[in-house]
């Protein structure tokens, strides 16, 4: 699963 | 953040501040591909779905509004628009573009982080951005006019991702524990279908002379 800190880019 | 994200967010905006200007001062969009265009509106649909249930930042919501809002308005022009969409090359952008979506999309099912719908797409949406320059690249193979404008945009399109690939190095060794397989090999893939153009651009560029491709 994707970390929030994943999600951060564009 | 970091300056080489930050870049790449820039020019990847920049790049489509050009075309959208190319098109409506010029009220042409000869040598622009439809297809790549709507492969792009559906990276940016799939992928920026989280704009209804995540907040990151106010900087994160308001560049993906943009992406969103100048993509459809570029497609809008192509096709809606009464003097540039007869300057649209039809017969000469005839892409296949099934063949990109549907690998694409087989892909993100097999090879994701979840399986669940929004990430599916998500994955789907990094996989298809690798990908989506081709029909314009063959756009520009077959017409051979390489107008100095569309030239400039697919230069910054392919470096933008480039600067990210630079962003990415940067976090692996400033962020303990930060991964990103999927996104750092579509990356990667879509970096290298640039290489050839980017040859030809820095030839014309350095040549001082308009960018012709070969035959």
């Amino acid at each position: 699963k994707r970390s929030s800190k994943q999600k951060d880019e564009l | 953040m970091n300056i080489f994200r930050l870049a790449g967010d820039m020019t990847h905006l920049l790049s489509i501040i050009v075309l959208l200007l190319k098109i409506q001062a010029t009220k042409s969009c000869a040598g622009v591909s439809l297809k790549t265009q709507e492969l792009y509106a559906v990276v940016f649909v799939t992928r920026y779905l989280d704009l209804f249930y995540s907040f990151i930042s106010l900087y994160n919501t308001v560049m993906k509004i943009i992406f969103l809002l100048t993509a459809f308005t570029i497609i809008w022009y192509m096709r809606k628009h009464k003097v540039v969409c007869q300057t649209y090359d039809k017969e000469q952008d005839t892409f296949r573009v099934l063949f990109l979506i549907v690998p694409c999309f087989v892909l993100a099912l097999l090879v994701n982080h979840e399986m669940s719908v929004t990430e599916v797409l998500w994955t789907f949406s990094i996989y298809l951005e690798a990908v989506a320059i081709l029909p314009q690249l063959v756009l520009l193979q077959r017409t051979k006019n390489v107008d100095n404008l569309t030239g400039n945009y697919i230069f910054m399109l392919g470096s933008y991702r480039a600067l990210y690939l630079v962003n990415w190095v940067y976090r692996y060794f400033t962020e303990l524990g930060y991964r990103q397989w999927i996104v750092w090999v579509s990356g990667t893939v879509q970096t290298c279908v640039y290489l050839d153009f980017f040859y030809y651009y820095v030839q014309a560029w350095r040549n001082n002379e308009r960018m012709k491709l070969p035959g």
